[in-house]
């Protein structure tokens, strides 16, 4: 069960992580538009990473505690795990059912976009291997907030502060991965697997920026 | 544009400014 406390905090996060988020018709218009030229293609795919940061900011902003931290904190944090966090929510949306039946279009645009398949694949694998997990909205919502309350980002420098607040969020997690998982004691622990996986991504994706670029 | 932006100043003006609307 979780503490009246910690019922506060889900509820917090999960009307954030509501209110902010990719708006659906942003989504569909990169599914449905017509062919593009590569040049509109990689102008669109900007702007749409772009708007994706702003949200990222707007949900961050709302978690409690966040406000509190030193500005140039909040500012590495962000900085270090906006990829991780966008990726994380690239799989939500690719799993979220509504966009079931446009998961084919999206990966094949994506795969024509002119991105290296070698950086392609392990992000579908990641989105299918999320995907298996069958993660509720509030682990989605809790696993982008760990994300981004990570204590060992560079640059950062009450790192304490952080881990308490990341530490709340993760007593919280794995109560909703109880609750929803029962049959499944190693949920919370495959959830903080993929977080591994997620930095693979950060790591790659400046090497997949430049070779998008040159191609 | 926004594709001229680094993501620092992406974040800086987001962490200052409001984009709900």
């Amino acid at each position: 069960e979780l503490t009246q406390e910690q019922m506060g905090l889900l509820q917090y996060v999960m009307d954030s992580h509501l209110k902010h988020r990719l708006p659906q018709s942003l989504a569909t218009r990169l599914i449905l538009q017509d062919d593009m030229g590569s040049d509109d293609n990689f102008v669109f795919l900007t702007e749409m990473a772009t708007r994706h940061v702003q949200i990222l900011v707007e949900f961050t902003k709302k978690l409690p505690g966040f406000q509190t931290l030193d500005h140039e904190d909040q500012i590495a944090l962000l900085k270090g795990s906006a990829v991780e966090a966008m990726f994380l929510r690239s799989a939500e949306l690719f799993n979220r059912k509504l966009l079931e039946r446009h998961t084919d279009i999206l990966e094949e645009r994506i795969r024509k976009s002119g991105i290296s398949h070698d950086y392609i694949n392990p992000m579908f694998n990641f989105y299918k291997s999320v995907g298996e997990l069958k993660m509720v909205e509030e682990e989605y919502a809790l696993l982008t907030a760990v994300v981004i309350l990570t204590p060992d980002r560079q640059y950062l420098k009450d790192k304490e502060s952080v881990e308490k607040l990341q530490e709340t969020f993760l007593h919280i997690l794995e109560k909703i991965c109880k609750r929803h998982h029962p049959d499944n004691p190693q949920h919370f622990a495959r959830l903080l697997g993929r977080l591994t996986e997620l930095r693979t991504f950060s790591h790659h994706h400046a090497d997949m920026l430049m070779s998008w670029r040159m191609n | 544009p926004a594709s001229n932006l680094g993501l620092e100043d992406i974040i800086r003006k987001a962490l200052m400014g409001n984009f709900d609307d």
